[in-house]
């Protein structure tokens, strides 16, 4: 029997949280005309068990949360990670001062999971 | 932090910090995209084909507009009729090996900001001619090495002018040398004018400028997204 686990409150829970990435922050402000920065956000928090519908979770980590309720120290809980993610599009200049609008996929975390 | 940022400069497509020397006005039609883009819902960007680009309705996820880097071509006496002769030089080397260029579109841009009057309302000619060697200096054109890609009568109403150069593009990436394009317009012949100094070529004055915009498409980007669907 394993001890019990602490109690997960709702805000620790597996869930995106709000990063803002401003390209002026990286210095890329000089080459990237548009956006000046994004909301990217992150995802961050437990994936306890027992893990509910809620928290996105594939089969194994249902499987993981288990193990993981039996034998804690040889068992890690499930990682909290983007299961949904969204593209951007980026308007910059070449180093051939030619103006580039550039696609670039999954870079908005919209869902996490376990 | 210099090879993180090039890692992650790497992964974006790009083989290093791009350094602009000049920070021109940013194309239109580039905005347009981009603000239409922004303003779609995330649900609407996932249904959307990402390595598609919708407006043009063509495979690709990277846009660029090329400035002409050419010059007018002054051979002496101009012949008769000549309104304006022009290299046009777009570099497309800067795209990378892996791009397929799946779209060009060459567009002429005039300044004027009125219709003509009826005596400036005659018609002009317009040549656009594929360089296939060097030109000397002095040469008259068109000559040997030029082939004609597009002729068309216009008058000037409009404030650009479009023409399809995929075929072209994509035959200087693959088989041949880029060696530009030569860029002529003339007053329509039959009035017995001569052009320079008649009222004909008048209006070309508000010519402004080409630029050439190319779709191309990211195997490297666009792979994995192929692979998930």
């Amino acid at each position: 029997r394993s001890a019990e686990p602490p109690p997960v409150t709702p805000s620790s829970l597996c869930k995106p949280r709000r990063l803002y990435i401003s390209f002026s922050d990286v210095g890329w402000e000089n080459w990237i005309i548009a956006p000046q920065g994004y909301l990217a956000n992150y995802c961050l928090g437990e994936c306890p068990f027992p893990l509910t519908a809620e928290l996105n979770s594939t089969n194994h980590a249902i499987l993981q949360t288990m193990v993981h309720s039996l034998d804690p120290e040889g068992t890690p809980q499930p990682c909290c990670v983007p299961v949904r993610l969204s593209p951007i599009s980026i308007l910059y200049y070449d180093n051939s001062d030619n103006v580039v609008l550039r696609h670039y996929e999954d870079m908005v975390v919209d869902e996490c999971g376990c | 932090l210099s090879l993180q940022e090039s890692l992650l400069l790497k992964s974006l497509g790009l083989s290093t910090k791009p350094s602009p020397k000049t920070h021109g006005p940013v194309p239109c039609v580039l905005w347009r995209i981009f603000q239409r883009r922004k303003t779609l819902p995330s649900t609407s960007k996932d249904l959307g084909d990402a390595c598609r680009v919708e407006e043009f309705n063509v495979p690709g996820n990277i846009i660029r507009v090329f400035a002409d880097q050419g010059h007018f071509i002054h051979n002496g006496q101009p012949p008769r009729l000549l309104c304006l002769r022009k290299r046009l030089y777009f570099n497309l080397s800067v795209l990378e090996e892996d791009e397929r260029l799946t779209m060009a579109q060459l567009e002429i841009k005039f300044s004027h900001n009125s219709y003509p009057s009826p005596s400036q309302g005659q018609g002009l000619e317009l040549r656009l001619y594929r360089s296939s060697r060097l030109a000397l200096q002095g040469t008259p054109a068109p000559e040997r090495g030029q082939k004609l890609l597009v002729e068309r009568s216009f008058v000037q109403l409009h404030k650009s002018l479009v023409f399809d150069l995929s075929g072209v593009a994509k035959d200087w990436r693959t088989h041949s040398r880029n060696l530009g394009l030569i860029l002529e317009i003339t007053e329509s012949s039959g009035d017995g004018a001569s052009a320079l100094g008649s009222g004909g070529c008048t209006s070309i004055n508000s010519f402004l400028d080409t630029s050439l915009l190319v779709v191309t498409l990211s195997q490297q980007q666009c792979r994995a997204s192929r692979r998930r669907r």
